[in-house]
């Protein structure tokens, strides 16, 4: 199964992510 | 006809083996050296996404679905949940119930919680992840098509599916109608969740949903593989989707239904009725959250009535919203 986010954020939004990383519950994805 | 009959040698299994097993592995060589040259693999052709949709993936996972809602002898509970827990490495350290003779069938085990502490939540990013997973794929939406995975991309109007128009200007594209500042952007995160993950999902922010709707649709599977051979998958399969508004305007979360969990749980939308045996192709439901001025909603929460004011469901970052289910 798959999660899809899709969001409207400033410009300037980053994410701190790699593709292909494991990932949480929790942890941080951007800002 | 006999005689040419009595010309041809009779063919014998194994050299016609040999010939058809080596054709067809020259041919995945070939094919597989045209991807590392750098091309990308070749996506699957309509009338192989048709073959593949047209494969009773809705009737395996219903049956998988029963089957693993048959309750287990307890002596049998520990080998079949270990040799699940083996193959798709469980950590069940985390689980809030260790004890695996707790869960009645795999359909339990496969919602089992986790203890609270072993997800902190994140205090300094203003959005966290939703599922344990892997990340198939994120960043900004570049006009109106979004990427399942590198290269491979969806429409977000089929996505989505048709949003209100804001005022009365039509030439605006899909995209824009979403955006409610030209000082924001359209982006996106994807997270697989293979099957030995935990399969509960949480809000990865603080937001307000407003719209909850439900596209019956395909099985198929989304395992990455298969993200990057079927364009489209994401609008092709059941799904539920999500939409309203956080700090910087519009929000949705979307959760996509595949061939072995094709059950979908929203805790505060007990009507939502995912992985039905018929469905009309192309139809979607809708759930208005967002009141009529006279109207107060109240909608049920696994704890109970969850709070609804006329602005729609409120989500704290973190909060349990929904799972998947096995079939």
């Amino acid at each position: 199964s798959t999660i899809v986010l899709l969001f409207e954020a400033p410009k300037d939004f980053n994410f701190h992510l790699q593709p292909g990383q494991r990932i949480r519950v929790g942890e941080g994805l951007g800002s | 006809l006999n005689t040419g009959r009595g010309l041809l040698p009779r063919p014998r299994p194994l050299p016609l083996l040999l010939l058809t097993g080596g054709g067809y592995l020259g041919y995945q060589h070939y094919r597989k050296r045209g991807q590392e040259d750098g091309a990308p693999p070749p996506l699957a052709t309509p009338t192989q996404v048709a073959l593949y949709r047209s494969f009773p993936t809705r009737l395996l996972s219903r049956a998988w679905g029963r089957l693993n809602g048959v309750e287990l002898p307890t002596w049998l509970r520990k080998p079949v949940y270990s040799l699940y827990i083996w193959t798709f490495g469980v950590n069940m350290q985390e689980a809030a119930v260790e004890d695996l003779h707790h869960y009645r069938n795999l359909g339990e085990f496969f919602r089992r919680r986790l203890k609270p502490a072993v997800r902190p939540i994140c205090a300094s990013s203003c959005l966290i992840s939703p599922a344990d997973g892997r990340i198939l794929h994120f960043g900004r939406v570049k006009n109106s098509e979004v990427e399942q995975v590198k290269g491979v991309t969806y429409s977000l109007e089929n996505f989505l599916g048709p949003q209100k128009r804001r005022g009365s200007d039509s030439s605006s594209s899909f995209r824009d109608l979403l955006l409610s500042s030209p000082d924001n952007d359209l982006f996106h995160a994807v997270v697989y969740l293979a099957p030995g993950d935990y399969h509960c999902f949480h809000s990865p922010t603080d937001w307000r949903v407003e719209l909850r709707r439900h596209f019956p649709g395909s099985l198929m599977s989304v395992n990455p593989g298969v993200a990057r051979w079927v364009k489209e998958l994401f609008c092709l399969n059941e799904r539920v989707v999500l939409t309203g508004q956080w700090q910087h305007g519009f929000f949705s979360l979307t959760a996509v239904g595949a061939t072995n969990v094709g059950s979908i749980r929203v805790y505060f939308d007990q009507e939502l009725q995912t992985n039905a045996p018929h469905y009309s192709k192309g139809s979607f439901h809708d759930r208005n959250y967002v009141a009529a001025d006279d109207q107060v909603l109240r909608v049920a929460g696994e704890g109970g009535a969850v709070p609804v004011d006329g602005e729609g469901v409120a989500l704290h970052r973190g909060e349990a919203v929904g799972e998947f289910n096995l079939g």
